[in-house]
């Protein structure tokens, strides 16, 4: 052990484990995710060479075995809670995404909740056993958050009682999922549906795009990997263009809204549970913000009470990093938002699981709530991290550029949470459209709750008062 | 009449208070925008465009007076006392650090003085120096393995040096002694001198 780091560990006040059990949200949380990381660790089929010596294409032979390797694993282990599912695919990929990210994530989430109970007979199992491999297509080439603008189009034909799903201009090519480039078989992909001649907005199908037994590319589809990027190596995110592909009507996502044989349309009670997927995800983020930044922080104070440089007093040894206030100023605000945002995290899960219960119940008054909560969070965290690990990053000096440090693998993987799943700029805004809405209801004389109650209490000071 | 109280900074509840005003000013603020130039007979969404800085300004107040209330509202669950005057300390220094990135917000609200900016950077400091001898332990509290973390700066054995020479030997141009790109290319030319 380095002597340094023996003696503050040493001086230490407080006693880790404690406070780890804290993060963890309890004792047991923390047994569980320690027994879960061990499994992964010494576990051989999970052993590989440093990705960062690695060709890309080696990368994503590496990624697809471990997360192939995960699959059977989850089962032999009987881990089913989703948490844990989390945690133990976490260990195995170290934070970064993997091939099927998208089938674990956004297409088995989806169908759970927006698959009608027939559909979800036929399409579970399979996708569960990963006949079906799936992706969640929605952005597209020329159209990213304001998905309202997305141009794929799923018109439906009554005579054949089927879709037809088409890519009509260049920039309606979907683009960026995670999976779609060489490992997807089928795809949810969003388009604007079309029926009776009349246009009734975004909704979800699910499109096979390469066939079960060749893996090769169906008729009509055009499908590969968009090429290297700032970092995600080990991961083929893809682009599709889909040439008039036909599909049944029954391959519409319909447990809310439905397309009835005649092509008759029955509307959703509310239009926002297309966004449900997409606000789990949101929240998550908020939670991965304080694990990039705690990762950071430990990298960066471990390594600062290594390090000794300068001087202080002349003729003295060189003290360690750590004594420098301007160092400590880099750190420790930095250290202090890690444990802030872990805390949001754990109340973002908590809240979406509460709320989401709430709409199973038929209660959706707090939905615009979570959904501007976690876009805004979303956004604050993210853009808060991403500097952050860029100031823990210089903070270790030159050692801090080379790829040993760990550093700018986390860098290159969280930047991305800046701009996919929503622009972190739109997400503001969308954020302040619901300030201005809660605003207005105040000046209407209604009382607000929840974590905008402040602006009943802001109007009267900020109206004029007698003097 | 109307104007809000000045921040206590050793009071986090104070600061938490002080965060909510100072997000009620920014939406107010961002309301106003939208009045003036809606009173331009800009239209909606003119006007909207108009003022998203103000908006913008306003999602990232409200969101940060979010986390610092819920990191307030975590330190009442903490029962230990060791742990509980630490994780304070870390809140009081979110909490302030926030304050003085963003004083021009507090002191346009009227919830900070002048004079309050250097005390509150004195006070920085003086958290700082409470944290600093429990640095290395906070960051252990993470709990990441040395296999999950991947970084030869952050090793728990702190073997910094060491474990980055053996890193560098393990890389790929290192396979040989002298790489074959030198063949091809350097030696050519170096015949022709």
């Amino acid at each position: 052990m380095n002597p340094d780091l023996q003696r503050e560990r040493q001086n230490a006040t407080i006693e880790p484990e404690i406070l780890t059990n804290i993060l963890d949200g309890g004792a047991e949380k923390t047994r569980r995710r320690r027994e879960i990381e061990s499994l992964v660790i010494s576990d051989p089929d999970f052993q590989h060479e440093d990705l960062n010596f690695l060709s890309r294409s080696e990368r994503y032979d590496v990624a697809l075995k471990k997360s192939v390797q995960m699959y059977s694993k989850l089962r032999d282990y009987g881990i089913s809670d989703p948490e844990e599912i989390y945690f133990y695919k976490r260990c195995i990929h170290n934070g970064r995404s993997e091939p099927l990210d998208l089938h674990l994530g956004m297409f088995l989430t989806t169908l759970l909740n927006q698959a009608s109970p027939t559909q979800l007979d036929n399409l579970f199992t399979p996708a569960w056993n990963l006949e079906i491999i799936g992706t969640y297509a929605q952005t597209e080439l020329g159209h990213g958050t304001h998905i309202r603008g997305l141009e794929t189009t799923a018109t439906y034909d009554p005579s054949t009682q089927e879709f037809v799903l088409n890519s009509p201009t260049i920039t309606s090519i979907k683009w960026w999922p995670g999976g779609l480039g060489k490992t997807a078989n089928h795809a949810i992909v969003l388009a604007q549906l079309y029926t009776q001649g009349r246009c009734y907005g975004l909704h979800a199908f699910i499109v096979p795009i390469r066939c079960m037994k060749t893996h090769q590319p169906l008729p009509g589809v055009v499908v590969g990997d968009i090429g290297p990027k700032f970092g995600f190596d080990e991961v083929d995110n893809g682009f599709l263009k889909l040439d008039n592909i036909r599909i049944p009507r029954e391959n519409m996502l319909m447990k809310y809204s439905k397309v009835q044989p005649d092509g008759t349309y029955l509307k959703p009670p509310i239009d926002k549970l297309t966004y449900g997927t997409m606000v789990f995800i949101r929240s998550m983020i908020v939670g991965e913000s304080a694990i990039a930044l705690a990762k950071s922080c430990t990298i960066a104070i471990r390594y600062s009470a290594v390090r000794h440089q300068s001087e202080l007093r002349a003729g003295e040894p060189e003290p360690q990093i750590l004594d420098y206030q301007a160092q400590q100023h880099k750190l420790f605000p930095l250290l202090a938002t890690a444990y802030a945002f872990t805390f949001v995290g754990q109340y973002m899960k908590n809240m979406y699981n509460r709320i989401t219960g709430d709409i199973n119940q038929g209660d959706f008054s707090q939905l615009p709530e979570l959904h501007a909560l976690a876009a805004g969070l979303k956004a604050f965290t993210t853009w808060t991290v991403n500097a952050g690990i860029e100031v823990c990053r210089m903070s270790c000096g030159g050692h801090g550029y080379s790829r040993s440090s760990g550093l700018p693998d986390i860098y290159v993987t969280f930047t991305a949470t800046c701009t996919y799943e929503g622009e972190n700029t739109v997400m503001m805004l969308q954020t302040a459209r619901f300030l201005v809405k809660s605003y207005r209801q105040v000046r209407d004389g209604k009382q607000l709750t929840g974590t905008v109650s402040y602006l009943n209490e802001s109007h009267q000071r900020f109206q004029p008062q007698p003097t | 009449g109307s104007r809000p109280t000045v921040i206590s900074i050793n009071d986090l509840q104070s600061l938490v208070e002080a965060y909510k005003l100072r997000a009620a000013n920014l939406v107010e603020t961002a309301m106003k925008s939208l009045q003036t130039e809606l009173q331009r007979s800009t239209s909606q969404e003119d006007a909207w465009n108009n003022s998203s800085i103000e908006l913008i300004r306003a999602s990232d107040a409200h969101c940060h007076y979010v986390v610092v209330k819920l990191f307030a509202a975590k330190l009442s669950e903490i029962g230990n006392t060791a742990v509980y005057p630490v994780l304070s300390t870390l809140a009081l220094l979110y909490a302030l650090h926030g304050v003085a990135s963003n004083s021009g917000d507090f002191l346009q609200a009227g919830l900070l003085t002048v004079p309050q900016l250097a005390q509150i950077t004195q006070r920085i400091k003086a958290l700082m120096a409470e944290i600093r001898p429990n640095a290395v332990a906070l960051v252990d509290a993470f709990d990441y393995r040395d296999e999950m973390l991947n970084s030869t700066l952050g090793r728990y054995d702190g073997n910094v040096y060491e474990n980055m020479f053996e890193w560098a030997k393990r890389s790929p141009l290192n396979r040989t002694e002298v790489h074959e790109s030198y063949y091809k290319h350097m030696k050519p030319l170096q015949s022709k001198l």
